[in-house]
Order: C-alpha cells, then structure tokens, then sequence
C-alpha cells in the first residue's frame, strides 16, 4: 500500500 | 508602478503553457530583483517555482513589491494573442485591480507599420501561502535532453502504474560521448537512490520541454524529487512533487 505525504511534511511555510 | 519588457515574449507564454495544468490561479511576486511564483497544486502533492530575474528583461521597472494574483487560464489566452516573435509588455499599478500586457511587432515596426495589441486582465485576491524550500545536498542529480524525458514519461504513462496490461523497465547511462553539450546525459550519484512517483504528475511537468533543451532531476530519498528547467539568461522553473511511499 502506498501513501503520497504533502509537501508540507517535508517544507515548512514562511 | 510596474513595467517590464521581454524581448523574447514567447518566453513567458511557454511558461504559462508549463504551469497552467498544475495551478489555476496563482499570484507572481515582483520585486526589483525579478519575477518569482510559488504555488502548490489543488492537493498539495505537487509545487511550481518560478524564477525570471530583472536582468533577462530588456525594461524593468518595480517600484515596490507587487503581488498580482491571477487566473492561469485566462493569462495563457491572453498570452497566446501574442505572435511567437512579439515584444511583450507587463504593466500594473497600485490602485487599479487589472494588468496590461503588450504585445508589439518588432519586426513590423521596422518597415512603416506598427502593430500594438493591449490585453487588460482583471486581477484577483489569492490567499498564497509559501513552503520554505532549502538547498539540500540530493543523493542522485539528473541531467538530461528535455525531450528524451519527456518521452520517457509519455512511454510509462501509456502502460499506466497499475500493472494491468504488463511493466515496463528503461534504463539510462551516462552518456557524454556527444556532439552538442545539451545532449548529454550526466547521471551524479553520491549513493544509490530509488523512489517511486506519480507519473500523471511528471508528465505535467514535461509541459516545460520547449523552455529548455536539457532537464536536471534532482533526487533524495527523504525529499520531494525537484524536475529544473533552466530558461537560459533569465530563471528556470522548478517542479517538486512528492513521492509514494509504503505505508
């Protein structure tokens, strides 16, 4: 099974 | 008070024709440095930057930092009124809610003959908010023709990533025995890497293929996988999307 995280899991906002 | 020149006005109408499926509105930021857009797609898999820097227009003029919120849709439409050799011009102020663009004949121009076309678009309020996105060390960095990804995509695409009706495997080496530079495939690897993404999405990305002959693909295991697009003299645009993971 495959999962796809958003961006921000990986970036934070300004 | 904005008011900027592109030469090469084509540049920006390749650029609409990149980003336009990805984001339907989106807000670029002027500053006296250049011209910079950062949006996300509707689900926040995918993002676009945009980078076009002051020196890569022939007129640049931004008194203060401007954000314009504006429909993609309706900008391409706009843009594709513009003959591919035609001179454009953005202008917008700080009261008005539209933007002008330009677009005038050069080469017309010359011999008795000038043709101006103005286009004004209604601007809108966008709430954008943006990632802060560091430079990072990438375990693997691609660079390759733009056409030959492209085509790579289009090829998996059509099999699809669900296995029904078979796989398909395409290896690429590093290949630098070539005549021209940008037809190079330079693979550095600083550790093996393998990850797995969404293929509707990279082939989004290869929209950008007429903005420049080659395409570096940046790649980290714990990272969205960063697709570049360099627009010689001016900028580049910058796909990232994240990837699949198990669960």
């Amino acid at each position: 099974y495959e999962t796809q995280l958003r961006l921000e899991a990986f970036y934070s906002f300004n | 008070m904005l008011e900027l020149r592109l030469v090469q006005g084509s540049i920006l109408k390749k650029v609409l024709e990149s980003i336009k499926d990805l984001v339907n509105d989106a807000n670029f930021d002027f500053s006296s440095s250049g011209l910079t857009l950062q949006s996300m797609d509707s689900s926040h898999i995918a993002l676009v930057a945009l980078l076009l820097k002051s020196e890569g227009f022939e007129h640049y003029r931004c008194d203060r930092n401007t954000s314009m919120g504006m429909n993609l849709g309706n900008m391409s439409k706009m843009l594709k009124c513009a003959g591919n050799d035609d001179i454009l011009t953005i202008k917008g102020d700080d009261v008005s809610d539209t933007v002008t663009f330009m677009f005038t004949s050069d080469l017309v121009r010359e011999i008795f003959f000038y043709k101006i076309a103005d286009f004004e678009m209604k601007l809108m309020d966008i709430d954008n908010e943006h990632l802060g996105i560091p430079e990072a060390e990438y375990h693997a960095i691609v660079k390759m023709p733009s056409a030959e990804f492209a085509r790579i995509c289009k090829v998996l695409a059509s099999i699809g990533d669900t296995g029904d009706i078979g796989t398909a495997n395409i290896v690429l080496r590093q290949n630098t025995t070539v005549d021209k530079p940008e037809d190079a495939t330079v693979i550095e690897m600083n550790e093996p890497v393998s990850m797995t993404f969404a293929l509707r999405y990279m082939n989004t990305f290869t929209k950008a293929t007429p903005l420049s002959n080659t395409v570096t693909i940046s790649l980290s295991p714990d990272l969205p996988v960063v697709v570049k697009y360099k627009i010689a003299e001016m900028g580049y645009v910058r796909f990232y999307l994240t990837p699949k993971m198990e669960e």
